[in-house]
């Protein structure tokens, strides 16, 4: 049987905002170690990959693999009905379970629901994403890139992302005029979660749709840093690790000249 | 132009 209960319900709905609004149905694969899914958004611009070890977990235990497909939507209905402080209780059986069930017990233990979410057939292209030497890294507050996002958003549709020497520039342009954003490597680090890292290979220049970037910002609660690894010839990769034991991460496709 | 490319022009299908 696979059954896994993590003690802090708020971590597993943070997951769920974080990945909903991009994947409405999405395969968790299940097995020994960890409890994974991918997947793509209905234009296959985006994906993303969600890895949750067994370690996050207070008990785990998965006999044998097993394969979830969980309608997000259905997930979050009940994942409301969880406190942030609330045990959070999944069990499915072994072979080709119809079904999952979720129990949330209060932390008083004076409380337990249990619910039952239907699991769907999805049929859906696993992408191989090949190890791949990025030419830029960029770590920041998760904060302030959600605000940079969010903020550029009123200028365009898209962002130009520059990375040269010690700076990353973020550029939209529109109707109204254009908009720049620098941010410079911090010379001293006083906070981690609030200093600017850029570690260069190669200058970057690359035009991403907001969006998508606005949709990854979802995770923004899930870390206090986010991580960004560009290449002129790869997707965007947007890191938001899960303390020591996961990450979810974001794949992006570029816009580019015809 | 700009145009969006695609994920699968970057990843293959498994």
């Amino acid at each position: 049987m696979f059954e896994a209960k993590l003690q802090q319900g708020g971590l597993l709905k943070k997951i769920l905002e974080s990945v909903k609004d991009l994947v409405v149905d999405g395969l968790w694969d299940c097995d020994g170690a960890a409890i994974t899914l991918q997947g793509m958004d209905s234009s296959h611009v985006a994906l993303v990959e969600m890895l949750l070890r067994a370690e996050a977990f207070e008990h785990y235990r998965c006999d044998r693999n097993v394969t979830l497909g969980m309608n997000h939507n259905h997930l979050s209905k009940i994942l409301k009905c969880a406190n942030n402080d609330d045990i959070v209780i999944l069990k499915a059986a072994d072979q080709n379970p119809d079904s999952c069930s979720l129990i949330l017990e209060s932390k008083n233990g004076e409380k337990t629901s249990d619910f039952v979410v239907s699991l769907v057939r999805i049929d859906t292209d696993q992408l191989g994403i090949p190890e791949t030497e990025y030419s830029a890294h960029v770590k920041m507050s998760s904060g302030e890139f959600q605000r940079i996002c969010r903020d550029l958003s009123q200028f365009g549709d898209a962002v130009q992302i520059t990375c040269s020497k010690q700076d990353v520039k973020f550029s939209s342009s529109g109707e109204t005029g254009k908009a720049n954003i620098t941010l410079t490597h911090s010379a001293t680090v006083d906070k981690e979660e609030e200093s600017v890292t850029v570690d260069l290979k190669e200058p970057v220049d690359l035009t991403f749709a907001l969006r998508f970037l606005n949709l990854f910002t979802k995770a923004t609660p899930i870390s206090d840093t986010v991580t960004l690894s560009l290449s002129q010839e790869a997707p965007l990769v947007v890191e938001y690790k899960i303390g020591d034991s996961g990450h979810i991460r974001y794949f992006l496709a570029p816009k580019i000249q015809e | 132009m700009v145009n969006q490319a695609y994920l699968g022009e970057y990843f293959g299908d498994q």
